[in-house]
């Protein structure tokens, strides 16, 4: 799975997710990635993508919950990001980056490592794979 | 209001064995990408555009899972999904059971701007995909060695395998094997943490 989110210049939140699933998958079978508000979410607020295992995202809907606890219980970005990845995917495994219309970035996950990148416009720019 | 911000990922969930080759290239197809969709931010594109552009470029690198090098379902084939959502306006576009689009989220794009609905699968997706003129691709141009041999080893583990890009097996099973680790109450060896 791959994903990007992105805030621009004008504070506009969006997410892209895009994967071929499992290995030895089912044909048919469906999984986060295409589910908007599990494996992808944007709003004014924010933007999340989601990848891991597909069914703990789903019940979760991991993606639409970062940008609810921001919404609602007034979480950072970060916050929202470390309190969903640790209270919402119960024993599954997950990972999931995030950008706020404010020009932060962040990501978070509970399991071997994630391949990511995130870059800011104040210059921060970081690239890796463990924790 | 702050400045521009970008994040990309290529899936979680990685072999503690993965080679040092790999995790460089790795490194250097995230890095293409986020130089990728910083100068386009640079030029002012709207956020919408820069997540639709940096994701067809890790669809057609056939290094993670997407597009070219998609994991294979147990028929040997691929069947790729993708969704995108436009924070402004909370506007969206989805497919799933996509095997001829070169690049999904694009099709998920025109799902979004060019039809009445927010998600499109299997038959009719690909319908759409045709009359929207969209770049097609055989299956097999999605297909890769790594993910062939992949494919074997879930096969004759008689499980879904880990989806780690790593040709070296016996890491991948030893992984599996010992790890303990559950999901959805199934060993983690049954599953491709993608």
């Amino acid at each position: 799975t791959v994903g990007c989110v992105v805030v621009d210049t004008q504070g506009r939140c969006a997410a892209a997710t895009s994967t071929g699933g499992l290995m030895n998958k089912m044909t048919g079978r469906i999984g986060d990635s295409p589910i908007i508000g599990a494996g992808t979410y944007a709003s004014e607020l924010c933007g999340v993508s989601c990848t891991g295992e597909g069914e703990a995202i789903l019940r979760s809907t991991l993606a639409r919950d970062v940008a609810a606890v921001m919404e609602y219980k007034g979480l950072g970005l970060q916050e929202a990001v470390d309190f969903v990845v640790k209270k919402r995917l119960d024993e599954g495994q997950a990972g999931l980056i995030a950008v706020s219309n404010k020009g932060e970035v962040a990501y978070g996950f509970n399991c071997n490592g994630m391949f990511r990148g995130c870059a800011t416009e104040d210059g921060f720019m970081e690239v890796g794979i463990w924790e | 209001m702050g400045g521009w911000a970008i994040a990309v990922h290529g899936g979680a969930g990685v072999d503690p064995n993965l080679p040092l080759e790999r995790q460089e290239e790795a490194k250097a197809l995230l890095t293409r990408c986020l130089n990728l969709g910083i100068s386009a931010l640079r030029s002012s594109l709207p956020a919408i555009d820069v997540v639709e552009l940096v994701v067809r470029e890790l669809e057609t690198d056939p290094l993670f899972n997407s597009g070219r090098g998609s994991a294979l379902t147990e028929k040997g084939t691929v069947e790729m999904e993708a969704s995108i959502m436009d924070g402004h306006g909370r506007r969206c576009g989805a497919v799933s059971g996509i095997t001829k689009v070169k690049n999904p989220v694009s099709l998920a794009r025109l799902v979004m701007d060019r039809s009445p609905h927010s998600y499109l699968a299997f038959s009719g997706a690909e319908e759409f995909a045709k009359q929207q003129g969209v770049e097609m691709a055989e299956n097999d141009y999605f297909i890769t060695e790594d993910n062939v041999g992949m494919l074997k080893l879930a096969k004759e583990a008689k499980a879904i395998l880990f989806d780690y890009r790593i040709p070296l097996a016996e890491s991948t099973c030893g992984a599996a094997a010992e790890s303990p680790i559950q999901m959805n109450g199934l060993p983690i060896s049954v599953y491709a943490p993608e």
